[in-house]
This record gives C-alpha cells, structure tokens and sequence, in this order.
C-alpha cells in the first residue's frame, strides 16, 4: 500500500487514527532541582528544562525525525507482519549540554558543564 | 527525595553521565555545610559569565574549562610569630579524577589585604613545594591572561607548573600545602593576632580547572593505533625488499 510508506499519499484509515499534534514530537518541560529533591547540592541555576519527546511514530514518519530506514520497516512489520513487534519508540535525538554549579561533599564548589542534559530534538527508533 | 536509579544500576554503568554518580552520592550524604563568602561569591560570578540563568553554556565564555573546582583548605594552622610576620600553613586536598579529567590550569586565588581591628595587613601566598618557590608581591592582576572576577583585597595567582609538575601525578594522597604571610603596611612591629579568628576566615582558595580527557583519550588511543599501524608497515616493508 503505498499510501503507508510515500508521506504524501495518505492512507484513508492513516488520517483518522493519528492527527498531527499526535506525532513524535518535542514537548517542552521546566523543574526545578528542589522537586528532583537536589536543591541541597545544586547552587545553579535554580530551573532545568530537560524536555521531552512524545507522540506515535507512525509508518508516515514526517520528515526531520532524522529516522533511520529502519524505524519504517518495523512500524510495517508491526502493522503488517507481527503484532508483537512494537512499532518504533519516540525518543531525543540530538542534546544540549549545560552547565552547573554545585557543592561536592568535602564543601567544595564546583563549576561543570554536563553533557546530553536537554533534549533538542526527537526521533523515532 | 525523587527516587533515583538503584545504585546497583549506577555502579554496574560507570558510563552514566556523572551528574547521576554526584546526585547517588549527595542523596545519600548531606553536604558538610552551604558554601558562603567570597569562595561563594566567586564561583558564582564566574558561574554567570560562563552559563545564562537557564543553564546553557554562553558561546563567548572565556574559562577554557569544562570543570572548575574550588578547593577551601583542609586544615588552617598559625605558625608561631616570626618577627613582624604573621605565619599560617594552609594544606588543600586534591582529588582527583585524573582518568576522566585532564588537569589544564591550577591558581591560588588569596587574600593581600586583610584588615583587622587595629592593623592593615599586606599578605602574600609561597607554595610548600620544593624547587616551586613562587613569592608574590600582591598584584591586582593574576598570573593568567584572562580577568579573574577577584575584589580588590584578593589576587589569583597561577600556580600550574607546580602543581602538574610537582604534585599532580604523584601517588597516593596529595596535599599542596600554602604558606599565607602577612606583615603589618609601614611597621615592623610584632603581630598579637590571637583572637582574631584568622584560622575560621577565608584568607585563600585553590581553582582546579580540567578539561574531559575524552578527546584526549581518543587522541592518544588514535596515536598508538597509528603507531601500530606504522610498525607493521615498515616490517611489511622490509619483508617486501627481502
């Protein structure tokens, strides 16, 4: 069915169970360390936006979700082939890192910058 | 507290983002005590100029560094009195995670004005390493080329190449020990500084400045593959002229 796999043929069923806002997609997303319960040892900054990606990755994988091939065939497979087969997960693909300010237990202060600690970008895999 | 992964998954992961190791150990030990003062204040500032309020790294920060540590003195003893010199050692622990850090710069930052009841003190900072006599007149500028956020009254001194040369790689538990000298501006009179508290004031701090050995790591694992491959080439090569 070619409407499944070419994004611009949709497939008459495709449209009515998966709307757009439903898609894998980034969704912002703000704490502060005092509700990870780690305002004790973090000096900075207060807030943290990790984010995160949410949403279904259907056959029709928009494009810029930087999806491997890979992810097409499983969610046919899953469709198609074998139930059992999860259809393919929405999940960061690209980071930022930053920066933090904290008090080590022998009450030294220390600057680093942590790697892959916000989510800039999904994916389904 | 949020619950965190179990340490069983930490300590099978060492990979895990370090955050995750330092969050396990803080949530099981309560820090000794809030940091304040200077050494406070200090990191924060440099805090500022390198990361905006959200935590993103600034493009244009200057520090050279993916981590700065601020190491207060492990222990702070006042020697005797020597002739109009007020004496103290000042010993800094320093540990390290050489495997994952690369030690790229090391300074002392100090205080060269103290001002007390009734004397106006000028100080300076020697290292206790042998062959690193480094004895500095208090200079508003540090050694280093980049504008420390020091007040008037502190100075940051470089002491890298004693403390890469002389200590970093030493074995075993490593101290760098400070002598803190203070003598009364214009007078040569002998200091009575009991009571003054000195030892609980914050009179210097040490800044360690690393960077991820990773690419280091790589660098280094990709010269020794080079090399590898440079050897079988050249025996190739000789076997070949046989």
């Amino acid at each position: 069915q070619a409407c499944g796999i070419a994004s611009d043929v949709s497939c008459p069923s495709q449209e009515h169970n998966v709307s757009i806002n439903n898609q894998c997609s980034l969704h912002p997303y703000e704490i502060s360390f005092h509700q990870l319960g780690w305002d004790h040892w973090i000096i900075a900054p207060r807030l943290y936006t990790p984010n995160y990606c949410k949403g279904i990755c259907t056959r029709i994988l928009h494009y810029g979700l930087n999806s491997p091939n890979h992810a097409i065939i499983q969610s046919l497979v899953s469709e198609l082939v074998n139930h059992s087969v999860p259809q393919p997960s929405c999940v960061p693909y690209n980071f930022l890192p930053m920066s933090i300010l904290l008090i080590e237990s022998d009450g030294s202060i220390l600057y680093k910058e942590y790697e892959g600690m916000i989510a800039q970008s999904c994916t389904c895999r | 507290k949020a619950g965190l992964p179990s340490t069983a998954l930490l300590a099978d992961n060492p990979t895990l983002p370090s955050i995750l190791d330092l969050a396990k150990e803080a949530s099981g030990k309560e820090v000794k005590q809030w940091p304040q003062g200077y050494p406070l204040r200090y990191m924060l500032k440099l805090y500022q100029r390198s990361a905006d309020p959200l935590g993103h790294p600034r493009e244009n920060r200057t520090i050279g560094a993916k981590m700065v540590r601020l190491i207060k003195p492990s222990a702070n003893t006042v020697r005797p009195p020597r002739g109009s010199w007020h004496v103290q050692t000042l010993d800094f622990p320093l540990a390290s995670d050489q495997v994952a850090y690369e030690l790229i710069r090391a300074t002392v930052v100090y205080r060269h004005q103290l001002h007390l009841v009734n004397y106006n003190l000028s100080c300076h900072v020697e290292i206790w390493v042998p062959k690193c006599g480094t004895k500095h007149s208090p200079s508003s500028k540090s050694g280093s080329s980049k504008p420390s956020p020091t007040s008037k009254a502190w100075t940051e001194m470089d002491i890298t190449h004693c403390v890469q040369q002389k200590l970093w790689n030493r074995k075993g538990r490593r101290v760098l020990r400070l002598r803190f000298m203070c003598q009364q501006q214009n007078s040569n009179e002998t200091l009575k500084l009991q009571g003054h508290g000195l030892t609980s004031l914050d009179v210097a701090f040490l800044l360690l400045y690393f960077n991820d050995t990773d690419d280091g790591v790589q660098a280094k694992l990709l010269a020794r593959g080079q090399e590898e491959l440079i050897d079988r080439e050249s025996s190739f090569l000789v076997r070949s002229v046989r």
